[in-house]
């Protein structure tokens, strides 16, 4: 059926919706979005994570979910998957690992309209909407459905990643979504047992386009194996780091 | 004007054409084809390189290109800039660096095909065309309208990587495009003045894929803070590795 454009809604059950973006790919924005919502979930909060990366969905990997999605038989409601207490939805759980979703404009809109009105979310004090890089279609789509009550940036200190990181904020700017903070990630690797660190992707970029946008610095995360093979293995590594992720909420 | 869809057609005056592609963002994919053309023009090939991702432009920065792109008076052909012996044409440079590309589908399809018909290249050798991440639009549009000698998969060693590279494999193999070959970005991390490896992101991923795939594996590129501040600034480190880009084309 086709949605009216009536503006942006809320989703029926749903407390607050907020979107983590990047606008740069392989930041670690589907790392951060997976960490956030366990670690919620874990202090007993009830989270769900839309994995809105039509294109390249990582979340059911990184969560680990063997378990599918299904769909209400007769009605077109899809039922979740849930694992480490988080309710999941990904493209991945539609789509065979390996085949590519070669989708054009119109129909990646329609999947992403699904995404958000026809999953039975249930009652949700937080859905966490897990944006893919750029500023297309999903994520044109995403604001203009759904009352967003906030958007997370997720960046890397080096410059090519600012660039990309500003044109989010920009996008989310002139919809008047409120942008909560700045989360910088792979901000120095240590090598263990040494105190000394290696800043490969620079530093400080994250702080000074905080400062630049008046938003708060959430986390500078460091780059960290146990974090990469957490996201291979299918077990968030709860981000030890100030995040804090409660104080989200 | 409509551009009649004859099939994929080579481009007027140009040798060679080959994709740099990656499916996923954030793993290397523009720095090596920077790195790529820049060192065939050194050697004295005549080079063009294309920034496809319209959404996150990287490549002016990257090539440290200051000048503008020229649109002649009265056609609509576009005079690409040129940057350490490459001609350059970047959505970058169309648009500020601030203001994000909020476009759909069909708008994107249509700025691809204008980058491709409609940029005076000149003769050259080979153009390098650097896609952005996923299989929309811009991919399929790219696939359908210009006819690839091949294309090189960028990725780096974890699966979050190589599953996005299968896709995109899967992409180019479905419409004949012959896969030159996998190059791994990121393999591991030397602290300058010890022999240590440290592998952040894993080690062998991209060659298990290579070998299961049946294509060659043509570098495995270290993580080093001088690529990152080469792509920052906009002097290409031109890669020591052993992907002798000579052997590419
Ligand atoms: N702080 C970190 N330390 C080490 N690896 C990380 C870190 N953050 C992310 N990664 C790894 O980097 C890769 C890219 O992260 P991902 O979350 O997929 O980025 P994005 O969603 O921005 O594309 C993944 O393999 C992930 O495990
Ligand atoms: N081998 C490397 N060592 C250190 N930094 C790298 C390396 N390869 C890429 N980078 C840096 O990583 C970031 C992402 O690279 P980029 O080429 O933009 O990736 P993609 O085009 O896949 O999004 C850039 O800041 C780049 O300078």
């Amino acid at each position: 059926q086709a949605i009216a454009s009536t503006g942006p809604q809320g989703i029926e059950g749903v407390g607050k919706i907020i979107a983590v973006a990047s606008g740069k790919g392989g930041v670690g924005k589907s790392t951060v979005a997976a960490n956030l919502a366990v670690s919620l979930a874990k202090s007993g909060h009830r989270v769900g994570l839309c994995d809105c990366d039509l294109y390249g969905p990582s979340q059911a990997l990184m969560l680990g979910c063997r378990e599918g999605v299904r769909v209400e038989e007769g009605t077109e409601r899809i039922l979740p998957a849930e694992c480490h207490g988080v309710k999941l939805m990904s493209m991945g759980m539609l789509l065979g690992d390996d085949s590519p979703a070669a989708l054009r404009g119109p129909m990646v809109t329609r999947f992403t309209q699904q995404f958000l009105r026809q999953v039975v979310w249930g009652d949700l004090d937080l859905l966490v909407l897990d944006l893919p890089p750029g500023t297309g279609d999903i994520q044109l789509t995403i604001v203009q459905t759904v009352a967003l009550d906030g958007a997370l940036i997720v960046t890397t200190p080096q410059e090519v990643a600012l660039v990309d990181a500003r044109k989010a904020i920009a996008m989310f700017r002139k919809v008047n979504v409120t942008i909560l903070g700045v989360v910088e990630n792979m901000s120095y690797f240590t090598v263990p047992g040494s105190a000394q660190r290696h800043e490969i992707f620079g530093t400080g970029g994250g702080r000074r386009e905080a400062e630049r946008q008046k938003v708060p610095l959430l986390a500078e995360i460091p780059l960290d194996p146990e974090t990469r093979k957490g996201g291979d293995a299918g077990e968030p590594v709860v981000l030890a780091s100030p995040l804090g992720p409660s104080g989200q909420v």
